[in-house]
């Protein structure tokens, strides 16, 4: 096998990630905090340390490329070729490490499409260092990829790979025998997030925000049942009004593919032409088939014909088949259809007489009337008129949620004071059960 | 095992110039690899990706081709003619 003839001359190396996988479900930080890991493998046990830095003059720049990206080593889209690296030299690009940004990276994941990024870092800063391509099957220097290689705090280097290193750069003194033990301090080390797979180690959720004295950031009906949404999480109520659990589920543990770095919604729908569920954030919009994100979203709200600046609700109206949106005082009637605007909008004359503007959002309901929701209350409309009913707005709390009018009616706490886990009143205790939420997609 | 199609043999060649195998196709003679270099190219692929040495483009070695990988190639170019 080849030895690769060049290595870095100085022991103190800078990292950045320049660029970030567009599409990927993996946040920033994650991304972040598996290239720490991946270069923590070969500093561990060199004289190497790698640092972070802000800036273009890291030593080790890191981007997610697409296809041709002017370095003479395009990619060529999802599989084939994943990433690459420059060895060690004086040239500019020597370090830089590539990655293809049409692949699915994965971390702590069983999917057998996904490419694990953390396998693949280690690899790649394998050349970063001065390392070449080997034969030997166990080696993380193989050139095909072989899956992942394990959880990031606890991955070994093969032997094989360490003594090429050490052959390049010797052996780290906390690694010698006779060294002392290195004291990293944890909190040095940036933080993977949890384990998806395990709920069990989830930490206690402190800042569940309290059911019965709140406002919901988006409601809707999916699959015949009602979803309520606060942000990071929803209350989810069976086809005859009957709320799953007390308690809430997270948002990103049921819906896959939203980022983790999402804290709310602003609002919901199920498209009734094919069923998918379309999710609302700023000025993006993401498509699920089931709770699975489909490929390609995050997209702009713009393909709605929609301005910058977001939505307040959304909802199909079983009456037209149309899809309203709604924004401040205006409202928008979209064809999902014909994937286009109807003419003649945005409209500021609300077409519901009696249906405050600013909505937090709207739904249909399995008993045919369409639900406008704002702040604590809710009005109903019937589909064969366009004026809300007599007598409404009434209790969101009360009539949806199964709280008593004490719990509905106490003031809704600041945010930060229920971070505590705790309102005023001390009514959480009662409101609050063990109970966990089982989900299922059908 | 069936012969490679004419497309897997130019795909097949790609790969092994792409990865050092073989040396790029000569711009000024615009001559091609012999029979004889590629067999021997392929041959040496097939043992460095831990195959069976055939030195033909069998179904394993098309397997491999085709599985995600670096882009970096295997072999130094002056590697791949001191082998060669």
């Amino acid at each position: 096998h080849a030895q690769a003839v060049t290595k870095w001359n100085k022991r103190n190396l800078s990292w950045r990630v320049r660029t970030f996988p567009r599409e990927s479900h993996l946040g920033h930080d994650t991304v972040r905090a598996l290239m720490y890991y991946a270069l923590k493998v070969w500093s561990d046990i060199t004289p190497l340390n790698f640092h972070e830095v802000a800036g273009n003059n890291a030593d080790i720049q890191i981007d997610f490329s697409k296809t041709d990206h002017d370095d003479g080593y395009p990619f060529d889209g999802p599989g084939g070729t994943v990433a690459h690296a420059f060895f060690p030299g004086e040239h500019h690009t020597a370090g830089d490490t590539h990655f293809d940004d049409d692949e699915y990276w994965t971390f702590r994941s069983s999917d057998a499409h996904g490419m694990d990024l953390f396998a693949v870092a280690v690899h790649e800063f394998g050349h970063a260092i001065g390392l070449t391509h080997i034969s030997a099957i166990e080696s993380i220097m193989r050139p095909y990829y072989q899956g992942p290689v394990g959880d990031p705090l606890k991955y070994d280097l093969p032997y094989e790979d360490k003594v090429r290193i050490w052959q390049l750069y010797g052996v780290r003194e906390s690694v010698s025998p006779t060294a002392k033990p290195e004291i990293s301090k944890t909190d040095d080390h940036p933080v993977l997030p949890d384990l998806p797979e395990n709920r069990s180690t989830v930490p206690l959720r402190r800042d569940v925000p309290n059911r019965c004295n709140t406002h919901f950031d988006a409601v809707a009906q999916i699959r015949g049942e009602a979803f309520f949404f606060k942000g990071k999480y929803f209350w989810r109520l069976t086809r005859n009004k009957h709320l799953v659990s007390l308690q809430p589920a997270q948002i990103h543990r049921f819906w896959r593919g939203l980022p983790l770095n999402l804290d709310s919604v602003d609002a919901v729908y199920e498209r009734t032409h094919d069923h998918k569920i379309v999710f609302f954030k700023g000025n993006r919009y993401w498509v699920f088939k089931d709770n699975n994100v489909e490929e390609g979203y995050p997209r702009p709200i713009s393909d709605f014909g929609l301005p910058p600046g977001g939505i307040d609700a959304a909802f199909s109206w079983a009456q037209n088949d149309k899809t309203y949106f709604f924004k401040d005082h205006l409202y928008w009637c979209y064809d999902d259809h014909q994937h286009r605007m109807d003419p003649g909008y945005p409209s500021e004359a609300m077409l519901w007489k009696g249906v405050p503007s600013r909505l937090d959002d709207a739904t249909r309901w399995s008993d045919g009337a369409t639900y406008f929701f704002k702040g604590k209350e809710y009005w109903k409309v019937m589909d064969s008129n366009l004026e809300a009913e007599p007598g409404y707005p009434q209790s969101i709390a009360r009539d949806w949620l199964v709280c008593g009018d004490m719990q509905a009616d106490a003031p809704e706490p600041a945010e930060s004071s229920r971070t505590g886990g705790r309102s005023r009143q001390g009514h959480h205790d009662e409101s609050r059960s063990e109970s966990e939420v089982c989900s299922c997609t059908s | 095992a069936p012969n490679p199609t004419a497309e897997e043999i130019s795909l097949g060649v790609d790969w092994l110039t792409k990865f050092g195998y073989l040396p790029p196709p000569d711009p000024i003679t615009g001559q091609l690899q012999t029979q004889e270099e590629l067999t021997k190219a392929i041959t040496a692929m097939q043992q460095f990706g831990g195959l069976e040495a055939t030195g033909v483009l069998d179904k394993a070695t098309l397997k491999l081709m085709k599985t995600p990988r670096c882009s970096l190639p295997d072999l130094a170019e002056a590697e791949s003619r001191r082998k060669r």
